[in-house]
């Protein structure tokens, strides 16, 4: 099961790793964006991570709406990892833009392992086809999220967002999507 | 098959896009280092993969092997990925002593995911122990030997070595075997 391995991955490889210095990167962030910045208090300070159930993942996130942002990157963060020096880790943070265009800022990203499912479901040598490809994101969902809820490292320092692909033809879909977990954790 | 997917997901998200950059990358570096690396005539010019059957991993490479001596960083290759902007990419130089203490500078690290399936066989929950663990490494390494000689992209671009850990107690081991390989493809 594909997405079973994914998932640990992105939690032993990724998550366990930057998660518990998100709150530092942040803070860091503020201090020197100060002048263009004085509201992140109505965003998140937790680590934004969309699931699409379709796998259809953009790479910026304004092409899937435009209002959404991008604003800056977070400070890097350098680990060396299996041979590899200084390897860089960092987040981008983007304003969404709420319906009486208010911007929030938040860290948000898709969960990148979704790229190598869908990658995976066009390969004929891979094993698997896009059928199977949902139940993969679902599976790769739950056990996400059953391992972040068991990490004492990651507790708080996220939120998992399951998008339905229902309402793609709504154009603030994401952004809405967004904002409605945003709201759901002040 | 966990390790089904960890090779895909190397491929996929990793090698497909750093591989095809590799030579330029060098090419760079070696004009910024011009006036201590002469010498890599007699290194490579493909990615060096280690491979160890142990999935026994260091950070970093010289304290196993004290003929090893990280030398510099590769430039950096920014990408946008799945909401990360200008996600780096880098590559470590090593330079390898061989007996008659000459230098070879080499482009080498540990695969990834093997740090994975090392840490998956350490939780419980994750559904497989050490026994397991060893046959998942030998299914990575043939998986990822298919995958990249069916790749154009990566085709000559890297070298893939499994390391038999029976001779660890050889304190050049690693050296050796770097060495050994990189005369292969002289
Ligand atoms: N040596 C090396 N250098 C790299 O820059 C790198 N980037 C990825 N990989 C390995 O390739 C494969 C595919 O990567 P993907 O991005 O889909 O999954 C990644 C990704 O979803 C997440 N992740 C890791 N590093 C980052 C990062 N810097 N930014 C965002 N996400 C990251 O966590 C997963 C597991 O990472 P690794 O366990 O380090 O190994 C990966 C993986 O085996 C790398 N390997």
């Amino acid at each position: 099961n594909v997405a079973h391995g994914l998932a640990w991955s992105f939690y032993l490889g990724y998550l366990r790793l930057v998660l518990p210095r998100l709150e530092d990167s942040i803070a860091a962030f503020r201090s020197t964006h100060q002048a263009s910045s004085p509201f992140w208090g109505r965003g998140s300070r937790k680590l934004i991570i969309l699931v699409p159930l379709n796998a259809n993942i953009s790479h910026k996130l304004e092409e899937q709406d435009d209002n959404i942002h991008f604003y800056d990157n977070l400070p890097n963060t350098e680990i060396d990892r299996a041979g590899v020096r200084g390897r860089v880790y960092k987040h981008s943070v983007y304003r969404v833009l709420d319906e009486h265009g208010k911007g929030h800022e938040c860290v948000v990203e898709y969960a990148t392992p979704l790229l190598t499912l869908y990658s995976m479901s066009q390969e004929s040598s891979a094993g698997f086809g896009e059928p199977e490809r949902r139940q993969q994101v679902l599976l790769f969902f739950r056990t996400l999220q059953d391992i972040l809820e068991h990490s004492l490292e990651c507790r708080n320092r996220y939120k998992l967002i399951l998008l339905n692909d229902e309402h793609e033809n709504n154009p603030h879909f994401l952004s809405e999507a967004i904002l409605r977990h945003l709201e759901q954790q002040e």
